[in-house]
């Protein structure tokens, strides 16, 4: 995957969760999805602590970008 | 540091999360 399909990849996921296109996404964003992904509310909740690297509440593009990277960096997509 | 050990802790739920996100992306099952 090269480093434009990534970023193309990033902004299409953000979107996915930021649906109001408020910039940034809050826990309620992150709980719609319970209803969409397999994750368990719980789940969701980690997800986003986990991203959330200032613990402000909010998941930047920034924020948000630098999980997918660890994601895809440490793990390999099959 | 306590984002590291979140994030080793949640590395798994991490992973899912993504890979459901290109999986709903894809329309693979």
């Amino acid at each position: 995957m090269g480093q434009n399909t990534i970023l193309e990849k990033t902004r299409e996921f953000f979107q996915m969760c930021d649906i109001e296109n408020k910039g940034f996404i809050n826990r309620r964003d992150m709980q719609r999805l319970n209803g969409e992904l397999p994750l368990s509310a719980e789940e969701l909740e980690n997800v986003f602590d986990t991203l959330d690297s200032d613990g402000n509440g909010f998941l930047t593009l920034d924020e948000f970008s630098s999980g997918f990277s660890e994601f895809l960096f440490g793990r390999k997509i099959s | 540091d306590p984002n590291m050990k979140a994030g080793a802790a949640n590395e798994g739920v991490l992973a899912n999360f993504f890979n459901s996100l290109l999986s709903k992306k894809t329309g693979a099952p």
